[in-house]
């Protein structure tokens, strides 16, 4: 049996709204520990991974694992019938085929109700392998996102230079080419504007615009965003949650 | 040009 309670149902939203458009159908692994999500999109060059930890919700109950198979634009719909203020309660049974969601509003005096029908979906599980990541850079997320949409019209591909002095943003098209240079700063009173940089060696990595600005449906999520590079590597694109994580890889582009 | 990878060739199936 699940029951999970969120305080605020705009946490599950955001999260379900960040990855539906790579992901279709996916098991939600429900564990004492709680709720994670790991799925390939279906051309099978980016993965999902989230976590939300059972410590994210203010009640959470998981008395024995269980792998609840969702369509997410179902969920959607579902998740859209309640306001983002509104408590938010997931509930399923040991073998139950379907996800009951319940809304309930602050003022305590309107509930409802709905249930998802569940399907059986058999997924691949990926191992992702230990990564020595070369470099690690920490920005805003509304500047990689900016980053990402303005360079989305003038290329498929944008390149991420990391060197200590900085990290370079470059991407090449039709029409011309462009880049953003980003140095780290640092600044006490607002951290979260800051950009950070953990370099062990100087790395470049060439990415799909496309799958990179998908990502940034998660902006919302988190001011800050994480990119994790190695050489020839699949690039990790972390936006922490107060409680757990969403994970974006995506594999490289490579010179034949 | 370089060349899409897919994600299969850097994670291992389980």
């Amino acid at each position: 049996m699940l029951e999970g309670k969120l305080e605020q149902a705009s946490l599950f939203k955001k999260v379900v709204e960040a990855v539906r458009e790579l992901v279709q159908d996916c098991n939600f692994d429900c564990t004492e520990n709680g709720l994670a999500l790991q799925a390939m999109d279906t051309s099978h060059v980016s993965l999902v991974s989230l976590l939300l930890t059972a410590d994210g919700f203010s009640e959470y109950r998981c008395d024995r694992n269980l792998a609840l198979g969702i369509n997410l634009v179902s969920l959607t719909k579902i998740l859209r019938c309640g306001n983002n203020e509104d408590i938010l309660t997931l509930e399923a049974g040991d073998s139950a085929d379907s996800l009951v969601v319940r809304f309930e509003n602050t003022q305590q005096d309107r509930m409802s109700e709905y249930a998802l029908k569940l399907m059986d979906i058999d997924q691949e599980h990926l191992g992702i392998p230990e990564t020595e990541y070369a470099a690690s850079i920490t920005m805003p997320s509304t500047e990689f996102q900016r980053i990402c949409r303005d360079m989305q019209s003038i290329s498929e591909s944008i390149t991420i230079d990391c060197t200590k002095g900085g990290v370079k943003f470059t991407c090449e098209g039709d029409i011309g080419s462009g880049s953003v240079t980003l140095k780290p700063n640092s600044s006490a009173d607002k951290p979260e504007l800051c950009t950070k940089i953990d370099l062990s060696e100087p790395v470049s990595l060439t990415l799909s615009t496309k799958y990179l600005l998908n990502f940034c449906k998660a902006t919302g999520l988190s001011q800050q965003v994480t990119l994790k590079l190695a050489d020839e590597n699949p690039i990790l694109v972390e936006y922490p949650l107060s409680a757990g994580h969403l994970r974006f890889y995506l594999a490289p582009k490579l010179d034949e | 040009t370089p060349i899409q990878n897919d994600l299969g060739e850097f994670f291992s199936m389980i």
